[in-house]
């Protein structure tokens, strides 16, 4: 089983798309997946049909209330299911302040989780508060969306600073395994100096020797090209794959469902 | 004088680019104005060419030690400041969950301030939370930045019901004055259809007869067109103006302080 968080403090990189897109793709290859939507926009949950309905519980009760994943968890398409979110997440930061461990709710909840995945894939929302912090807790892996712009770079230090922290006081098997060129314009400077700026940093950062949670992450290969159905898709309530199976973005999830496939031969 | 909080909880809308490039057109008809950065990521001081410099006070100073924005305001260009922010910020929703009034620190400070600009604009971070209930606190008006995509459309209720909260119990002036299109891509059946159900919604909303907030809001005329150049500029820590004058992004963003001013009249 593969627990991964999809996180990046930058706003709209590209996680939501990313996690929904990717999780639909690995199910359309007969593995089970369960993708947690820990964004209090519960914008993981839309894209993949889940709205939110007043009185269902959501994970804002698994962390609150301690209310057991299999109780949350609803069915999003064949080997796919979703644990949904819902607005009142938006003050577990405030609400959690003073419990104990709070960082490790979700990882004891998914413990004790009878049902087994062959991925879990948890969305986060744009900042690196209680909720990000409980997945990357909870998680074996981070993969990392990321628009290839300026501003979306420049946060990547403290992206990975976050990391380590957290691998070495809360999570030590905690790696990044891999980062997401999203929303790749072709053909611009900006996305190839991106890019080679990001390339750069990583060896720069191995360079000293350590070894650091993001020592073997992997720039993975398939660009996410921007292409407006993919963005359509969303208002569709569905994968691209069910949306526009024929477009670049359902070829360009699938090709990176392939590499993240290939990548478990390795673990 | 007029005060701006530009907020939107979807992250990657376009706040941090458009509060800079507004705020540097305006600059440039002659007006003082002094931006604010209230995300902890400072992509606003950082797009202003205000680096992060250790012991540097930030806006954190302000929110947590009461430091005047005199002292922390540094010069951006002509008739153009920034009170620039740090990461510390991130770590003022749990710092300030205690604090009494902790809503109105940031309008305390500014109503001590002695320097009166003709536009104060707050650059709010990808959340609803204390950061930008400050801003919405202080400021006289809001203006959303919105991507015509689904899943920026999908959070609208939730930020006008924010608004319209703290319109009731902390600031009765507080009015959304006007919703800014970006990145717009022409021609898509997306942006089409958003826009469309954008003006349905603000229809419906005022159909209720109740005066609210959002009441008179306009959606500009002028969209901020897709432009990889507006993008480029921000690696070069400039406003648009400065980084490429000819480009669809300095025309849109003139376009829009064109407008902006135009609102002057009736206000
Ligand atoms: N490859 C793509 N091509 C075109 N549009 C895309 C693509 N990927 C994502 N989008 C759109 O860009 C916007 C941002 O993507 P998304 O919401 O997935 O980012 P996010 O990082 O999850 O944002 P947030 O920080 O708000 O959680 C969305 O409107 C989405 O539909
Ligand atoms: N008109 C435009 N054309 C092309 N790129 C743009 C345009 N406006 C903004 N961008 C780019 O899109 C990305 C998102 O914009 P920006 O960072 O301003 O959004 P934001 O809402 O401030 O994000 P956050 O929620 O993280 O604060 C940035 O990389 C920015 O350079
Ligand atoms: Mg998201
Ligand atoms: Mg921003």
């Amino acid at each position: 089983m593969r627990t991964i968080a999809l996180m990046n403090q930058k706003g709209g990189v590209g996680k939501t798309t990313t996690t929904v897109n990717l999780a639909a793709a690995l199910a359309r290859t007969g593995r089970k997946v369960c993708v947690i939507d820990l964004d209090p926009q519960s914008h993981a949950s839309t894209h993949l049909g889940v709205l939110e309905e007043a009185d269902r519980p959501s994970v804002y009760d698994a962390l609150v209330n301690s209310t057991p994943l299999a109780e949350l968890r609803v069915p999003a398409g064949d080997n796919l299911w979703v644990v949904p979110s819902d607005i009142n997440l938006a003050a577990a930061e405030v609400e959690l302040a003073g419990t104990v461990g709070r960082e490790m709710l979700l990882r004891d909840l998914m413990a004790d989780d009878p049902m087994k995945f062959d991925y879990v894939m948890m969305d986060c929302p744009p900042s690196l508060g209680v909720l990000t912090i409980n997945a990357l807790t909870a998680a074996d892996e981070v993969f990392v969306p990321l628009q290839p712009h300026f501003l979306a770079l420049h946060g990547m230090s403290k992206l990975f600073e976050t990391v380590d922290l957290v691998a070495r006081r809360l999570n030590p098997k905690l790696v990044i395994s891999g980062i997401i060129l999203c929303m790749y314009e072709t053909g611009t400077r900006l996305s190839a100096e991106i890019l080679n700026d990001l390339e750069d940093y990583l060896v720069q950062t191995r360079q000293s020797g350590r070894k650091t949670p993001w020592t073997d992450a992997t720039i993975f290969r398939t660009r996410i090209r921007r292409n407006i159905k993919v963005a359509e898709a969303a208002s569709f309530g569905r994968p691209i794959f069910d949306y526009e199976p024929a477009c670049h973005g359902s070829r360009d999830y699938a090709s990176l469902a392939r590499e993240v496939i290939a990548q478990e031969m390795g673990i």
